[in-house]
């Protein structure tokens, strides 16, 4: 399983469509603070299933789409797309309990201003939870460790030693 | 379950022991378990000791070694249970030049079985990557991806001494 | 006493105002009193807009930009009651080169009225510097000081970028 | 009122007496990760009177002693002087309520591996109050806002209104 591209349209300051072919073993996101960086690492959390606001610095899960500039409007929705390569048929994706066997397979979330969400395998509509049962065991999703988050790493040694446990329950 | 358990800790610690050793270029780690006898919920200890140095409590240690430590104990899980990707975000912030360059060569040696992204100020860890992306907010507020090559991206955070006084 | 604080916290915040447009190159930021009526106990808020973006809760700034605004809050405190010395540790970690040497103005402003120590490890930080002090480890476990010049240390620390793959 | 010079004798990992002469109007110390810059301002914080072994980063006060490395062996007493340029008379120093007019004022702290403690100003010796109340309205002091460790800026922001006002207490 690889992550081959990443789609953001409406989601926090990516008002427009914007895509990100990853390929390479290694790549590097740069650019000044603020740009957005951080946001591309929310929106992966957002559709691998983070249901909690905070954990995307925000008060409510409406605070990621995208709410204007001084030039523009707010979107009316935020969208985040992933597209996985899966010729080695690591995910097994069953959008509404029917399995799909296709190598690329295609993870969508979008929320709109009304509060409303919806949940994409494959362009077939599904439930949070189908593309969260996906991902278990496979190392990714909210909470893993496969995404350390701006400012975690010292957290990782401060913890209690209990926190330290739940943290390795998690993962392991 | 308890077994699964009781294997991944025991990679994760093993990994551990020897990933810190390897980043800090000696001296001794060690996570455990403050009660081995009730596994199934005792809490985790960790403890670290760079080389040369004397074992003191990981509170002391410095924002860099913290974050050396913590490096460590991340792959450490990552090498017991890869994942298909990973993504670290400005996890060399605290690092000096070399350190940033340890951390750069264990996430070369781990992108031999997983996709790596990060993200970073520091030009020595860009040179890491395989491609550059840029971001930008050409129009303020709204975010927008530009082509970056790494001479560019070398120029565009050179740090052209500024003179003082 | 009531009109101490008064006194003292109306000054903060109109420095705050200021500093914070100086910093950013513009945009609107502001604490107030979460409960003017009662001066005594009030919590305080702050609010934080950078230039051309929307307001929004300061917890979706980015890193960068938090520790802006931090640096605003805390010299609009220093401003007001200048101490005689302040000493800055790693303060410049998140910025980008850009911020890197915005911070380093402020710096060089204040240092008009008072002692700077910044610790550091950013080159364009460095740069501001009147004088440099080393430290290092020699011997391990033990700190002596050595000394160091901006060449020398801009050399020591420049980012020779390391071949990718 | 200006710094002049710190001593540092015996502190965490400064085993040899280690002398530092501050006169510019901005001073960068500099040098790789776990080389003791940090520990310069937890002496700074110390001697002026920090008693939260926490805000030192140890568990209790006995870790800011040199505590050995693999070649020595652990010293029995850490010390800290820092020298001022009282000229212009700001700082009033009373150890032990005798007024000291000098133009250069130095505090010194003491801490023996037995737990004794000594301070003094100008080499009287004092209480820890004596200092306390030396540099009080002088906007220096734990606690104050002159001195940001490492990692507290983001700290400033992420505080509650309540904690926010608490600094604000203590700072105006
Ligand atoms: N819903 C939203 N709509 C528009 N902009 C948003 C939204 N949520 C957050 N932002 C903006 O996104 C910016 C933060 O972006 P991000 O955290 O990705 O920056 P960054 O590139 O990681 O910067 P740094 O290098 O400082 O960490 C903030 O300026 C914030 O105001
Ligand atoms: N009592 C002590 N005796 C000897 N060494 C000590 C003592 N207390 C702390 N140390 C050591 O001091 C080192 C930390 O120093 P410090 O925090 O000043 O580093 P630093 O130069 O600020 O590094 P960084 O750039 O990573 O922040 C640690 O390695 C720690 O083990
Ligand atoms: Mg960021
Ligand atoms: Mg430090």
């Amino acid at each position: 399983m690889k992550l081959t591209r990443a789609i953001l349209s409406g989601f926090k300051s990516f008002a427009d469509r914007t895509e990100f072919d990853f390929d390479a073993g290694i790549s590097c996101i740069v650019g000044p603070n603020g740009c957005g960086k951080s946001n591309i690492v929310d929106a992966i959390k957002w559709v691998l299933g983070e249901q909690s606001a905070k954990s995307l610095r925000g008060g409510e899960m409406r605070d990621v789409i995208f709410n204007g500039s001084t030039r523009r409007k707010p979107a009316g929705m935020a969208q985040v797309t992933l597209v996985f390569d899966n010729t080695d048929g690591v995910l097994q994706p069953a959008p509404n309990g029917e399995a799909d066997t296709s190598d690329t397979v295609a993870v969508t979330r979008r929320l709109y201003r009304s509060g409303q969400s919806e949940y994409l395998i494959n362009k077939t509509p599904c439930r949070l939870r189908d593309i969260k049962e996906m991902f278990l065991d496979t190392g990714i999703g909210a909470g893993a460790y496969s995404l350390i988050e701006q400012g975690r790493v010292s957290q990782l040694l401060n913890a209690s030693q209990d926190e330290r446990r739940a943290f390795f329950d998690e993962a392991a | 379950s308890r077994d699964r358990f009781a294997e991944t800790f025991k990679a994760v610690r093993e990994n551990f022991q020897a990933l810190f050793r390897k980043l800090f270029g000696g001296g001794k780690a060690d996570i455990f378990l403050i009660d081995p006898e009730n596994e199934l919920e005792s809490g985790i200890e960790i403890v670290a000791r760079p080389p040369g140095k004397e074992l003191r409590s990981i509170s002391l240690l410095s924002g860099g070694e913290r974050a050396m430590t913590a490096i460590a104990l991340v792959f450490s899980f990552f090498q017991a249970r890869p994942s298909p990707f990973c993504v670290l975000d400005e996890v060399d912030a605290p690092l000096d030049e070399a350190n940033t360059g340890r951390y750069g060569e264990i996430v070369k040696e781990f992108s031999k079985i997983s996709q790596f992204i990060m993200i970073t100020h520091a030009k020595r860890t860009m040179a890491f990557g395989d491609v550059l992306y840029g971001v930008t907010m050409q129009e303020p507020g709204v975010s927008t991806p530009v082509s970056v090559r790494f001479e560019e991206a070398a120029e565009m955070i050179d740090d052209q001494p500024v003179a003082a006084g």
